[in-house]
């Protein structure tokens, strides 16, 4: 789902 | 976010400082590689191009800034501090990092997870952190000069590379679907290339130690 691909890690 | 990705952001976050008030403090950045530290710059910049644009959180976006902002800092006094800049190692510090820029950047092209802008330029960035630390090794094999480099900002950058493989091994155990494959496979290979620094980093350490002991 969507809010998995954004990186969320630095 | 779990508690060792933010502890290694935190050490991350600490080393750069560490090293940027070594620089202002001492007005030197003797043994310190520009290129490594402006591939460092380079990493964030490439990798935060969604800073604008995709809001994760309040934390995220901060920390983002902070990275950018401190990275150019140490880079902006290596070149531009009228004091700093005489203490450079040019003649020491000739790694040819364009050569390591461009591959990365061709890896980043062929192994990507989406063949976007962003996404072309977060793998280039995950690669060139990978590789970024090659100049300063290769300038700490020639000069073994480690008086900028103290052992905390060694320490620290050790912390950062640990936490966020066990920041990256609980995810996989938690979340159901967590693949970061780039991410994790681009920072083994990092981790690795620190641990080679930090041999290096304490040979020089223990060898300058028993030149300081007195004769």
């Amino acid at each position: 789902n969507k809010d998995d691909d954004v990186k969320d890690e630095l | 976010m779990n508690i060792f990705r933010f502890a290694g952001d935190m050490t991350h976050l600490i080393s750069i400082l560490i090293l940027l008030l070594k620089i202002y403090a001492t007005k030197s950045c003797a043994g310190i590689s520009l290129k490594t530290q402006e591939l460092y710059a380079l990493v964030f910049l490439t990798r935060y191009l969604d800073l604008f644009t995709d809001y994760v959180s309040l934390y995220n976006t901060v920390m983002k800034i902070v990275f950018i902002a401190s990275s150019l800092a140490i880079v902006w006094c290596m070149r531009r501090h009228p004091l700093v800049r005489r203490s450079y190692d040019k003649d020491l510090d000739t790694f040819r990092h364009q050569y390591v820029v461009l591959a990365c950047f061709v890896l980043a092209l062929l192994l990507n997870e989406k063949f976007t802008i962003q996404e072309v330029f977060w793998a280039f960035s995950i690669y060139l952190e990978a590789v970024a630390i090659l100049p300063q090794l290769v300038l700490l094999q020639r000069s073994g000069n480690v008086d900028n480099l103290t052992g905390q900002y060694v320490l620290f950058l050790g912390a950062y590379r640990g936490l966020y493989i066990i920041n990256w091994i609980y995810r996989y155990f938690t979340e159901d679907h967590f693949t970061r494959w780039i991410a994790c496979v681009s920072g083994l290979v990092q981790t690795g290339l620190y641990a080679d620094f930090f041999y290096y980093y304490y040979l020089s350490w223990k060898t300058n130690t028993k030149l300081k002991l007195p004769a």
